[in-house]
């Protein structure tokens, strides 16, 4: 999966890739204080192109809140939803919107849920509907944060940690392998990474094509911008 | 409207009485069915949130279905019923920043014809030296019969009066007739079938959007006008050629995450004009606040250019983020407000007033509303006003209502859009200019009962205080009449005589007019104080005021937020008897309306240019 941190204030966004086997479930926001929890189970493709190597999608998100006692589980196939026990289950396939107490949902067909969650977070869950006879690829998804204000300062994860910004510094680019694509140092954290401005896609308006976003793309998952490593974010089950 | 060429709207009348600003207006529509089956006919009225529905009714082949105003909770009893029989409800939706709509449907038998007619009255309000009638016309088709009339008796005296609509061509412009004399005006527009078509062989009508009628009375006395009709008297007070107050005044503004982008940036801009605009012998402060409060300057500073710059420039650099501190904000504001005020830093006979910017609940700090609400009351101990303005769709505007009142002051809702930077300016401008302060109006007490709210903390330029009461005796025809105030130079105290006019005199042949507006303006101006008392009082001055204002409501037929008017629709060979509630919505249930921000999320202003953070595939 390819994550993309937008940093409105610099008008940048910094970007990387986080590869692991398929199977493997990471931790993208925990916020303690306000009991919020959101993790992804990652897919691989169907069977793995011999001559690239073998890119990882998320293909289910589990999202709890404790507070309201929601718990909601995103596949590709269907989404269920339990608050204090009831539990509901809506499928991509129908235009749904369901306003609850403390939850909002909105499923516009084949396309994207909406997610709000009174006083506390907004996110979008795309779904990539791929061609079913593709040889190698599979449906997957994407997860967009609209509002993460109110997080608490303590919100980590993947994705969380970056809530509340990021300071760094680049260098002038300079030449890199890529001719299309210089590079830079970036200074983050206390590190000194070599960076590589590139883009990734914002699929939110476009969810065929996406939108080029540009980025500093931080290479070897991350190291360097995420505290800790990948380790320190897998975790045994979605819930 | 009707869905078939072969049903016809005949007539659209609209008719609209005023006397001394209170507004009665009767919207009228017939139609005809010429076909040989039943068919649908629609009725939708848009009619200002600050009415009241005081009638409908629907004539159908000369048989009259008459709305009963009745208390909510009975109305609701009925509206359940009808809604388990699997009947449809709700007459009253929100519609726009400034109207509500009611629309009904009725089937009607062929050859048969309906006449709809709603009823709806209102206080006008000054605003800006003026008060506004807007009618919205929408009759979506060629109208037989189409006429606006208009009536406006003002025993002051009109000081000028302006009409002007969004559809009105070139071609239609003569067709507004307005004759206006020293105390009466008249107006009406009433186009053929010819001259409202779009173009010679088209059946498109050029009628769609709104007119509207604004004017301003003569004011000459400093005590205002009195008027006695029946048993009950109001008072007007506005007087003319008064001094400004100098004020004293700390904008607390927002600047929490959810501000950023649109919202934070229209702030900006609206803050760069109400600084310019504030007057030299002003003082002024800036806080700005999210889960961090900033002062600009630890205490108000002189509005000199100098001063008014380097706040500009803090403006400008206002960046949205954090979370949303709103006790501690506004308590800080008092605290700067009240440390002036001891140290006599700003002159004595000034007005304070906290102007607080929010678009959200507080969520850092003291988030319980109830003990922000009482914080900020005790801290401000009625020695300034508040005024709170919420942006946007996402603030709890109850509470921000209610905290404003508390405290003398009032709430507004900015909506979000391009023009939020003229609202923000605009609210600003209303209360820039105090000219009394401590207003107490003085009647007899052995001469006057079941009087309207008598004390104000200011008057503003451009704005009126109306009093209103019951005389106790229905005979007497005078009283002696005091108000006093804070002025700029000195002591405002004006006295003297009120007296009852001779109508037939200054309006002959129309002082049917006058026969019980008086007593329905007071009604009207006492349920309005008693539903904010609802809002603000003890437990038990809530309880007391919501009895009160229901009798009333109940009493002079008002669909109020207290009552529900009941419309009974005529059995048909399809359906039963259907029951429809009409209602007065209250601010909340306005919310409830579809947003922008709630059904487009992703292209919202409040989260625009939120940081999004995302991971996908390629």
């Amino acid at each position: 999966p390819h994550f993309i941190i937008e940093l409105p204030d610099k008008n940048d966004a910094l970007c990387f890739n986080i590869n692991d086997k398929p199977g493997t479930i990471f931790n993208l926001v925990k916020d303690p204080l306000t009991g919020t929890v959101v993790n992804g189970q990652t897919i691989g493709d169907k069977k793995v192109n011999p001559a690239s190597k073998e890119n990882t999608y998320f293909g289910r998100f589990g999202i709890i809140h404790e507070k309201f006692g929601i718990r909601l589980m995103v596949s590709t196939q269907e989404i269920l939803v339990s608050e204090h026990g009831k539990q509901a289950k809506l499928f991509w396939s129908d235009n749904t919107s369901v306003k609850g107490l403390n939850m909002d949902l909105q499923v516009t067909k084949d396309r994207s849920l909406t997610v709000t969650l009174r006083n506390s977070v907004k996110f979008v869950i795309i779904l990539h509907k791929v061609w079913k006879k593709h040889p190698y690829h599979q449906d997957y998804l994407g997860f967009y944060t609209l509002d993460s204000h109110l997080f608490s300062r303590r919100v980590n994860g993947l994705l969380g940690q970056f809530y509340h910004g990021v300071q760094f510094e680049v260098s002038e680019p300079f030449a890199g392998k890529d001719v299309d694509k210089p590079d830079a140092f970036m200074f983050v954290k206390g590190h000194r990474l070599l960076v590589t401005r590139g883009w990734q896609k914002d699929f939110r308006n476009d969810v065929k094509n996406g939108e080029n976003v540009p980025c500093w793309f931080i290479h070897n998952n991350g190291t360097g911008l995420i505290d800790g490593d990948l380790t320190d974010y897998t975790v045994s089950g979605l819930f | 409207s009707v869905n078939s060429a072969e049903t016809e709207v005949q007539s659209v009348k609209i008719d609209c009485k005023v006397a001394s600003r209170f507004a009665h207006t009767v919207m009228t529509s017939t139609a005809l069915n010429k076909a040989n089956v039943s068919q649908e006919v629609f009725f939708e009225v848009e009619l200002p949130k600050t009415a009241f529905i005081t009638n409908f009714s629907m004539e159908i082949d000369g048989k009259t279905y008459v709305g009963e105003v009745k208390e909510k909770e009975k109305a609701k009893k009925q509206y359940e019923k009808a809604v388990s029989s699997g009947q449809t409800a709700g007459l009253v939706k929100a519609s726009g920043r400034k109207m509500e709509k009611f629309s009904v449907s009725v089937n009607i038998a062929a050859n048969s014809n309906i006449t709809f007619t709603l009823t709806y009255e209102e206080l006008l309000q000054r605003h800006f030296g003026k008060y506004e009638i807007m009618i919205r016309v929408k009759p979506k088709q060629l109208v037989q019969h189409f006429e606006i009339a208009a009536d406006i008796y003002e025993p002051q005296g009109i000081a000028f009066l302006d009409t002007y609509a969004t559809f009105i061509t070139n071609e239609l412009l003569p067709l507004v007739e307005k004759t206006v004399t020293d105390k009466k005006a008249h107006l009406s527009f009433s186009p053929t079938l010819d001259q409202q078509r779009k173009c010679p062989d088209c059946d498109g009508t050029l009628i769609d959007g709104d007119f509207f009628i604004k004017y301003d009375v003569n004011r000459v006395q400093d005590l205002g006008d009195i008027q006695i009709v029946n048993g009950y008297f109001v008072h007007f007070f506005a007087p003319a050629d008064l001094q400004r107050l100098p004020k004293n005044v700390v904008f607390v503004i927002d600047r929490s995450g959810s501000m950023s982008g649109k919202k934070m940036e229209q702030t900006r801009e609206a803050l760069q004009t109400i600084l310019d605009d504030l007057y030299e012998e002003d003082h002024f402060g800036l806080i700005t606040f999210d889960d961090k409060i900033v002062e600009w300057r630890p205490s108000l500073s002189n509005a000199t250019k100098k001063n008014v710059n380097a706040a500009k420039t803090f403006v400008k650099n206002i960046q949205a983020v954090g979370w949303t501190n709103i006790n501690d904000a506004v308590l800080r504001a008092v605290d700067i407000l009240t440390a002036a005020e001891k140290n006599k830093t700003v002159p004595g006979n000034s007005a304070s007033m906290i102007i607080l910017l929010t678009d959200g609940d507080p969520t850092f700090g003291e988030q319980n509303l109830d003990i922000i609400k009482n914080n900020v009351k005790n801290a401000i101990g009625g020695n300034m006003s508040l005024f709170c303005l919420g942006f946007g769709y996402d603030v709890d505007y109850n509470f921000l209502d209610v905290m404003a009142k508390q405290n003398d002051g009032l709430a507004r809702r900015i909506y979000e859009a391009s023009d939020a930077v003229l609202q923000l300016q605009g609210f600003y401008d209303e209360v820039a200019s105090p000219l009394l302060s401590e207003v107490h109006f003085n009647y007899p007490e052995d001469t006057v009962n079941s009087l309207t709210g008598s004390y104000f903390k200011q008057l503003f330029n451009g704005s009126e205080i109306v009093v209103a009461g019951q005389l106790n005796d229905i005979e007497m025809n005078d009283f002696a009449v005091e108000v006093s105030a804070q002025g700029a130079e000195n002591y405002f105290v004006a006295k003297g005589q009120a007296s009852a006019q001779k109508w037939d005199t200054i309006f002959p042949d129309q002082e049917y007019i006058f026969g019980d507006f008086t007593e329905r303006l007071w009604a009207y101006l006492t349920i309005q104080q008693l539903l904010d008392k609802k809002d603000k009082g003890t437990p038990e001055e809530k309880a007391n005021a919501t009895a009160e204002a229901l009798e009333l409501s109940l009493k002079y037929n008002f669909v109020t937020p207290l009552t529900s008017m009941v419309v009974t629709k005529p059995e048909t060979d399809e359906k039963p008897e259907d029951t429809l509630i009409a209602d007065k919505l209250t601010e909340d249930q306005r919310t409830g309306v579809s947003t922008p921000s709630q059904t487009v999320p992703q292209t919202s202003y409040s989260y625009a240019s939120s940081p999004i953070n995302w991971v996908d595939g390629d």
